[in-house]
């Protein structure tokens, strides 16, 4: 990517060390890699690290080499390895791509392409066709990645729908992938933002909400009037800064209801009525009959404008309020209506890091317990390496092909969570993956908490804050889980023939009063569940590890905006005296009671400093 | 005898693998199958055998194989297979 590792602070002159991130290989599970692209090339590097015992089974025209050290694919429908849809060649290239200079998308987002780690091998396992990725090769490609020897999976796939534990393949690869050492990254979702939709829930998921970089795309348009509105979408087409006649889908069109003519539904507009005009469409998806009936171009509305699309042809997007601005020009000036759509250019976004739109929100709907998504990391407008034969838009009228693509969700926003988690155990590579995962969330930048209208529901939007990789690798303390631990967790709410649906294995559960709490998981993150209009008094029970220096002293502090609640940790202050030492502490939080609104909460923040190291967790009590 | 349409491709999840040098997952996969339909058939409906870092396997199954494969002690779950989306 050109901008977001920059922005999240991995950028040229930063400390690496190379020959243990020329060992680090990265599972990338999607739709497979373009292995031509620069991004793969394998000038420089070595033979495959030695613990590799993976294999390159691309299938038909596929060569691996010493950057892509392996492929495999697992669907009936396909015969290689190789990535027809630019999806997974783009996630892939996002975690560990070479550096590439000098790439843009048409001259926009012109930078040097570079992924988390560019010394660190890929291993591209392709579980999608064109119906979408079935479960059953998913689940093979955990079981291949594992024994293939990866140290990071990075896994951009998902459902709008949230799946049990015991039913979730993903929950389950990843659970065998945590026992081998191996953190899964997977992406929250698309289906925000409507509460309680993120789909990645188990706690052993590295789960990654998208959010915006600093550098945002945006197109404007000059009406005849005068006045220019700044629209969001990736518009590459130059119109000689001409302008054009304006007119509304419901004006020409005459064969169709007038709500299907304002959206330029399909077949709707007429030729004759719209050739060398902009039409001015009441649904995104109006675009292509826009393209197809021969206009010049097109204005459309769409619900949120933080996120900008490509479009096929001269076009752009604005929310309700601008699109509206639009629609009474239109309507007052009946005939004479003209507009200017400029091309597309980059400015500077200082609101970023702004959590996107559309990344799935929590309560995590399984576990509320846990917060989910976990962190986030760039997500909007990422520009990465692409199949060169795939289509760039939805459109099938855009005949396009680029090497370098730009694309948004929370799929672009899971590869930069694990190639910062990959940079992180190139320092640390005898790390659990606990313990790579709580040096993320602990260490997290602050995200921009601004109450815009999709942007309340704070920590269950972007979990402990946005990856700060240079800060992950000298975390100070780490919350520290393994395998017990999270049978001992998910005992609390499943019973033991559950559990072992999950775990695999004879796992027991406890009864009786040795069973522990919800609270009690050593979650880098801390939630709980009360009953609304009640009082609450709600323990937490934790235990730290000392990764920093052999002699050091935290001291608790907590930041609260509400008066709702009060937090008490105990004890305050945690000395160590060597490395690796653990120290356990208690955490009350005590309220008068929150209000039975849907997903009413209070959140505050537990940070643990020793002057050096500052050790975050985000605290939030909800009534669920 | 189920015609093709009537199966679906379900996961049946056996959970880890054993410590046992000698096991063969896919005897045993099939060993599994073979309860539930013909010999000559199993080998037919199995679509996938996972087998490297857990144990398990695909199979197109009717509604009643899939129940009697269920109810087998060494059988940690069976659900069925369903499509995820890139995001």
């Amino acid at each position: 990517t050109t901008r977001s590792w920059d922005f999240v602070g991995l950028n040229g002159k930063t400390k690496r060390n190379r020959s243990v991130e020329s060992d680090t290989i990265i599972g990338v599970i999607d739709t497979g890699i373009w292995p031509e692209s620069e991004s793969f090339k394998d000038h420089g590097f070595g033979p495959p690290p030695k613990k590799w015992k993976g294999a390159c089974e691309g299938g038909k025209n596929f060569t691996c080499n010493k950057k892509l050290i392996g492929a495999r694919f697992y669907g009936s429908l396909y015969d290689s390895a190789r990535d027809d849809e630019g999806h997974g060649t783009h996630t892939a290239s996002t975690a560990a791509g070479n550096t590439v200079n000098d790439v843009s998308f048409y001259g926009l987002a012109q930078g040097t392409a570079r992924g988390g780690v560019p010394s660190a091998r890929i291993a591209a396992y392709k579980v999608c066709g064109i119906e979408g990725c079935p479960t059953d090769a998913i689940l093979a490609a955990f079981d291949d990645a594992i024994a293939d020897g990866v140290d990071i999976i990075t896994i951009s796939l998902g459902s709008p729908d949230v799946a049990l534990l015991q039913n979730d393949p993903i929950a389950i690869g990843a659970f065998h992938a945590m026992t081998k050492g191996i953190l899964t990254s997977n992406s929250a979702g698309n289906s925000g933002p409507t509460a309680s939709k993120v789909a990645s829930v188990a706690p052993w998921i590295l789960t990654a909400a998208a959010s915006s970089s600093d550098r945002r795309i945006i197109d404007k348009v000059i009406l005849g009037n005068g006045k220019t509105l700044v629209g969001a979408s990736v518009n590459t087409f130059r119109l000689n800064g001409t302008s054009f006649p304006l007119i509304y889908g419901k004006d020409a069109s005459r064969q169709c209801s007038e709500i299907a003519a304002a959206s330029c539904q399909d077949g709707c507009l007429e030729s004759g009525l719209v050739k060398g005009k902009v039409v001015l469409c009441d649904l995104a998806y109006g675009v292509d009959e826009a393209y197809r009936s021969g206009a010049v171009g097109s204005i459309l509305k769409v619900d949120w404008d933080d996120d900008s699309q490509i479009l096929p042809f001269p076009a752009t997007t604005f929310s309700d309020k601008k699109f509206n601005v639009i629609k009474s020009y239109y309507k007052n000036s009946t005939k004479d209506a003209q507009v200017n759509l400029q091309r597309s250019e980059v400015e500077r976004d200082a609101a970023a890091p702004l959590v996107a739109s559309f990344s799935s929100r929590g309560p995590n709907s399984i576990l509320p317990e846990i917060i989910k998504p976990d962190i986030s990391a760039p997500g909007i407008t990422i520009l990465a390496a692409f199949s060169p034969t795939a289509s760039i838009t939805e459109s099938s009228d855009d005949t396009r092909h680029v090497n370098y693509n730009i694309l948004s969700g929370t799929s672009m926003a899971c590869p930069h969570v694990a190639g910062a988690a990959a940079y992180v155990k190139t320092f640390h590579p005898d790390w659990s993956p606990a313990a790579i995962k709580s040096s993320l969330m602990t260490t997290a930048s602050p995200m921009n908490a601004a109450q815009t209208s999709y942007n309340a529901a704070g920590e269950f939007a972007y979990g402990s804050g946005h990856i700060n990789p240079v800060q992950a690798i000298d975390p100070g303390l780490v919350y520290e889980a393994f395998k017990q631990d999270y049978i001992n967790l998910l005992c609390l709410v499943l019973n033991q023939t559950d559990v072992r649906l999950i775990s695999g294995d004879n796992s027991t559960c406890s009864t009786g009063s040795d069973k522990g709490s919800l609270q009690d998981h050593n979650y880098p993150s801390l939630a709980a569940v009360v009953a609304p209009n009640k009082s609450f008094s709600v323990k937490f029970h934790r235990t730290v590890k000392n990764v920093g220096p052999a002699n050091s002293t935290y001291n608790a502090k907590i930041l609260a905006n509400s008066t709702q609640v009060d937090i008490k940790v105990e004890p305050e202050v945690l000395s160590f005296k060597s490395l690796n030492e653990e120290k356990t502490f208690t955490l009350t939080a005590v309220g008068k009671g929150l209000s039975n609104e849907q997903h009413s909460h209070v959140t505050a923040l537990l940070v643990w400093s020793d002057g050096i190291h500052s050790v975050r967790s985000p605290i939030v009590i909800h009534n669920n | 005898e189920a015609i093709d349409e009537e199966r679906k491709v379900h996961i049946v999840y056996l959970g880890s693998l054993p410590d046992n040098k000698v096991y063969s997952p896919m005897s045993h996969h099939l060993g599994l199958l073979e309860k539930v339909v013909e010999s000559n058939f199993a080998a037919k409906i199995l679509t996938r055998s996972y087998k490297r870092s857990f144990s398990g396997f695909a199979a197109k199954l009717t509604d009643q194989e899939k129940e009697r494969l269920a109810n087998m002690k060494e059988v940690v779950s069976v659900f069925p297979n369903r499509l995820l989306q890139p995001q």
